[in-house]
């Protein structure tokens, strides 16, 4: 998966996003697309939340997983969620849930739906999403509704870690935040680095023409977009809108 | 088959804006009816589709860990379903339900990040 939320000149801010998902489940060598994340594709759909007849917040879903990967509480602020990978993550979690029948612990998705469908505020989502004890490591990428309002919060188990946005920090630039499948601290390994093209990219293109074009169009360049991608999104946490349209990267494109 | 170019080589700059057909369909969830309910008409119109990925899913695991170990597997997942907290537990029943899938293939589903990251 790919996360960016990026700020305009004007302190408007944009979130964007790749799902990439179904490494190694199956190679189709006729068609060259993997198995899984082409049985996906149809299952994307864009989500409104009522209650009361009133939209509470929108997302986008694979049918019939209850949990929430990308959405948008208008007003409020945007929300992605990247795969993080550790040995101490959700085989170790399961495990407790089912001997030792730990259910203080949360499920990754279960509590995305809950900030979504409970938190008021930016502020009030980050501390949910820093301060819960989980099944699995994560990474959750939140973007608010003020100027400097965009974190990556690199979740363990327990513990977390939050790089904010205007905070340059070295997998990231100034003025935008990118999260892939590593942390923000290390460097990506090379045979998976879609974060340095996505920071290249953001930068040539530069602050002045941040907007959801600029940001679609770095989602757009290989290896950010490959043949993992099933779907982009583009949210507005001002206008409240949430845009998802299925991927396909046509050959030459890198398998992930 | 894949050409490993240079990432730098080019920054895309013509695929927005996206095309409408590419546009995923767009649904209402109901949060005032029952979790049971909730997914009901949605995962019964795209019914199909869900049981062919659970399908692959269900065959992939099967031939990576074997039918002994696979069975283990299910037992554990029809556990883990029954002590889900509400209302998730009642959403995936409603999702057995309206697809056909037992309750611990939807489980396996909706859990699929926390065993997918190891």
């Amino acid at each position: 998966c790919t996360s960016i939320v990026a700020q305009d000149t004007s302190g408007h801010l944009y979130h964007g996003r790749n799902l990439d998902f179904g490494l190694f489940m199956g190679w189709n060598p006729k068609t060259h697309t993997w198995t899984i994340a082409e049985l996906l594709k149809p299952l994307v759909v864009q989500l409104e939340w009522q209650k009361g007849g009133k939209t509470v917040y929108e997302s986008v879903n694979y049918v019939g997983y209850v949990g929430i990967i990308t959405a948008v509480k208008k007003g409020l602020f945007t929300f992605s969620l990247d795969e993080r990978f550790g040995l101490n993550g959700g085989f170790v979690g399961l495990l407790e849930w089912i001997i030792f029948k730990d259910y203080k612990q949360k499920w990754v998705s279960f509590l995305t739906r809950e900030v979504m469908e409970e938190a008021k505020t930016y502020k009030e989502a980050k501390f949910m999403l820093s301060h819960t004890r989980l099944l699995a490591p994560v990474y959750f990428i939140l973007g608010g509704v003020k100027s400097g309002e965009g974190s990556i919060i690199t979740r363990w188990r327990d513990n977390f870690h939050t790089d904010d946005l205007l905070d340059r920090m070295s997998g990231s630039g100034s003025w935008f935040l990118v999260e892939t499948n590593y942390d923000q601290w290390k460097t990506p390994p090379f045979f998976d680095d879609r974060r340095t093209p996505a920071v290249h990219c953001l930068n040539k293109g530069g602050q002045k023409n941040a907007s959801p074009k600029l940001l679609y169009n770095v989602l757009s360049t290989r290896p950010v977009l490959n043949k993992l991608t099933t779907y982009t999104s583009l949210m507005d946490v001002n206008r409240g809108t949430l845009g998802a349209w299925l991927r396909k990267c046509e050959d030459p494109c890198w398998p992930w | 088959k894949f050409s490993f170019t240079d990432p730098f080589e080019s920054c895309e700059t013509n695929a927005f804006p996206p095309k409408q057909s590419d546009a995923a369909p767009r649904y209402i969830i109901n949060l005032d009816l029952p979790p049971q309910e909730r997914w009901t008409k949605l995962v019964t119109e795209k019914k199909n589709d869900v049981l062919a990925l659970i399908g692959d899913i269900r065959n992939l695991t099967l031939s990576l860990v074997g039918e002994k170990v696979f069975k283990v597997i299910i037992d554990n997942l029809d556990k883990i379903a029954t002590t889900l907290p509400y209302p998730f537990n009642e959403e995936i029943i409603g999702i057995s339900k309206a697809s056909g899938l037992n309750i611990s293939e939807a489980t396996l589903y909706n859990i699929f990040y926390e065993v997918f990251t190891f």
